[in-house]
């Protein structure tokens, strides 16, 4: 069902 | 020094309730216009974002930003000391090593008093770009919740597509497949009921229904809930904190994407 991605691929370090 | 008083407990039970399985400690940040969370899950597929500002409290003073370290397991033990509808008062000093915690039950004939250790955390800020979400989907929060964990039995995903017939919830997995199909639906008498469906463009993407149900802790906290999808981005899922505008707890999910 697809590879889990990480949410830090999307957001940035701010 | 911060104060601020919350006229219903309920609100941070409710909170902390919905984000303590996901998240272990986290900095409340506190400033004048309000108190902010922002935190990962341990995976780093998952992001809590709580919004409580200002005016959700009365009255409310912050002088200086102030982060308050918070584990939550610990903030969970004092917060059971609180009744739902008693008003809540959090008081700290501007570099705190404890949070004052102040229950008072609506006709002030019992008033609490907790203090709880705080903790450095040295957390990492993560900057949310502005989207706009090709599907938003604005629907009671006990519906959300069913359709996850009825899916959840199934399967460990669900790939929601969001097109011109509506929102489709489909998953697959060892025993069979199923799915459930969601229409905008206007309740005259229950607006709560309410189904809206806002779409730019078709959208379909696969999510883990495990982070999913977990969000679904916090249905107890608003009637509706708001799912925001676009392709190749997070989703979001939001629930209104109080009836001011701007207060919310919001979870980001990363897709699962490709085989």
């Amino acid at each position: 069902t697809g590879k889990q991605q990480s949410i830090l691929g999307f957001f940035s370090k701010a | 020094m911060l104060e601020a008083r919350l006229d219903q407990a309920e609100i941070l039970k409710k909170v902390v309730d919905a984000i303590k399985d996901l998240v272990q400690d986290c900095n409340f940040d506190c400033n004048d216009s309000g108190i902010a969370l922002q935190a990962m899950d341990n995976s780093h597929v998952a992001l809590v974002s709580m919004n409580l500002q200002a005016d959700s409290f009365a009255p409310y003073r912050c002088d200086r930003n102030i982060a308050l370290g918070v584990n939550l397991t610990s903030l969970t033990k004092v917060l059971r000391a609180a009744q739902n509808t008693d008003i809540l008062t959090l008081r700290a000093l501007d570099a705190p090593d404890s949070l004052n915690l102040v229950f008072e039950s609506q006709d002030k004939d019992r008033i609490s008093e907790y203090d709880l250790k705080l903790m450095d955390i040295d957390q990492e800020h993560l900057g949310i770009p502005e989207t706009e979400y090709a599907a938003t989907i604005k629907m009671p929060s006990v519906e959300f919740r069913r359709i996850c964990t009825d899916l959840m039995a199934l399967s460990e995903s669900v790939t929601i597509e969001a097109s011109k017939d509506g929102i489709k919830f489909t998953c697959s997995g060892d025993i069979g497949n199923g799915s459930v199909t969601l229409r905008q639906h206007t309740n005259v008498e229950n607006e709560k009921e309410n189904i809206e469906i806002e779409l730019s463009e078709p959208v379909a993407l696969t999510f883990s229904l495990k982070y999913l149900v977990n969000f679904c802790k916090a249905a107890g906290l608003s009637n509706t809930v708001t799912i925001c999808l676009s392709n190749e981005v997070p989703l979001l899922v939001s629930y209104a904190l109080t009836s001011k505008a701007g207060s919310n707890l919001r979870f980001y999910l990363a897709p699962k994407i490709g085989d």
